[in-house]
């Protein structure tokens, strides 16, 4: 599905491009080394989740210290390729998606996404969600039920 | 609605069901603690192989982490997606349940593409290609790729 | 300095000795075998943590299975031995401390910890404390300096 | 009482510069975001080696859990106990770190008691004694014990 993933002063990235050759790959390296960070960036190429998750105040925060604008690209064995671009401005920031470098709306994503069959982010489980799910009270476990229902 | 939530729970439970059998050759069971829907809690009852049943609360920590993602995996089997990213969901687990947890991954990835951070090495050497991250002098780098 | 724990139908151990004849000693074992039940039923003995942080809702959940009565007995280095015993009773349970075999209330035992130089319960990390630790705010943070001052 | 507060937040906060320095080569440090004591918030400064200086919110997991441990041996180092117990301390660190940490609990077992639960080898190889638990038929049971 996900053929190769390119990162523009992505938060610790400076320029760093990743390929998914094989069905089960997997990441490893010290602490602190980014690996988090490219999870990071899947969910923000495609906007899976709000900025908050992504360990960052403001969307700004995910762009490389000293840097003003930040990319990620992803391209999907079919072809396809998705495109985000964070710029700052004075007054905060503009986000852009493009859709094989056609600029298009954010809807325009979410259909695409929904013709790969990624319908909710269940697919992607961050770094302390099985903790979170562990220690959750039986009413929120309850309430993962419901958002699916 | 209370028949679109019983059609969920019903088939995620189904699920939870045989993830539980195929990672920890026990038994597991989710149930509700109230009539309604609604305004009762989800409860995880979980029996590891060889071991009396027990509820979540009196699990030990990596019991309560293999639950949760028994349950992960049961509510992904409901509805697949092309891809799946999980990072380091195996930390709290023994060398072991790793290993179980990394087999069930190979077999699942035969029909999606798993992206899998782990620091495990039972893990890793599961994983059809290794990518390496380190920091370099003033930034991220990905590293090489090694093959199984 | 704790030379040997002995364990009678606490939490999941039957009857159990462990010695501890070097200064760093390191438990291991699979998931569920038994491990942080042994740093639990140290914190029981000593009275250092009340039966919620036990992971048991009163503190009979720390009986074994099946039985009616949970002893955990301490020897440390110069000989002294601590023993903590709980029983059920119909309506809750009773809970003795001995000190050589001499039955004594725990203000004896707090006083013997203090000889020893057990002075708080920052000398035993439980399982999960360091997540907590770094998830707390920043005035929680600050409250465990106040505590300590 | 303000006085009394600040000489324990001084002590801590120099320990923690010692032990930052000694487990990670890097550089620590407590403060405080208020004149007063009593209404601010105690936060962590943390400088890994070859790194920029960051606060805990921007850290990954191992570093956030790296300090966390650094502040708990800064407080135990105020009021030093003659044992101390750590139930997996080490779950979320790499294997270089894990190394640290247990290079460093064994230089400060020269000096009090420390028993250690661990599934990380790093750890089970620099301890003394390694003591063996695992379930039987219907309850755990203390197996022998491994000399370096
Ligand atoms: N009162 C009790 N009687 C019998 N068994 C009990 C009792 N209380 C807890 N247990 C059992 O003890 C086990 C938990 O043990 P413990 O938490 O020590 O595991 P652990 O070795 O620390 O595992 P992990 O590596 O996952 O942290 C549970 O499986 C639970 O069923
Ligand atoms: N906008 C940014 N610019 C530069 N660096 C950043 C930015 N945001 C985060 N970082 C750096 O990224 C690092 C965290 O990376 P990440 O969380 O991916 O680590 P990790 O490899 O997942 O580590 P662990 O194994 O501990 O989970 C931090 O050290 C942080 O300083
Ligand atoms: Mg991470
Ligand atoms: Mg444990």
């Amino acid at each position: 599905m996900i053929q190769r993933i390119r990162l523009k002063n992505f938060k610790s990235f400076k320029k760093a491009e990743i390929s998914f050759d094989y069905p089960f790959v997997a990441i490893t390296g010290p602490n602190g080394s980014g690996k988090s960070n490219i999870v990071d960036s899947i969910l923000f190429c495609l906007g899976l989740k709000h900025s908050k998750v992504l360990r960052a105040d403001k969307l700004t925060d995910l762009i490389r210290i000293g840097c003003n604008e930040a990319e990620v690209e992803i391209t999907f064995k079919n072809g396809l390729r998705v495109r985000r671009r964070v710029k700052k401005t004075e007054k905060g920031y503009y986000s852009y998606y493009y859709l094989n470098d056609r600029s298009v709306g954010y809807s325009e994503i979410e259909r695409v996404l929904e013709e790969l069959g990624v319908v909710n982010d269940y697919n992607v489980v961050m770094q302390g969600d099985v903790t979170r799910i562990a220690e959750m009270s039986p009413v929120q476990r309850r309430r993962i039920i419901e958002d699916i229902a | 609605k209370r028949e679109a939530f019983f059609k969920v729970f019903n088939a995620i439970n189904e699920n939870f069901r045989e993830v539980v059998r195929e990672l920890a050759d026990g038994e597991g069971e989710l149930y509700l603690d109230g009539e309604d829907p609604f305004s009762s809690g989800l409860h995880i009852r979980f029996r590891p192989f060889g071991k009396k049943v027990q509820k979540m609360e009196a699990m030990s920590g990596g019991e309560k982490s293999l639950a949760a993602l028994a349950l992960i995996f049961a509510i992904q089997r409901f509805k697949p997606a092309p891809f799946y990213v999980f990072d380091e969901v195996d930390m709290f687990l023994d060398g072991v349940n790793v290993g179980r947890v990394a087999k069930m991954i190979k077999k699942l990835s035969k029909d999606a593409q798993f992206i899998v951070v782990s620091l495990r090495k039972p893990m890793l050497e599961m994983a059809d290609a290794v990518i390496g991250v380190t920091r370099g002098e003033d930034s991220s780098i990905v590293t090489a790729i090694r093959l199984r």
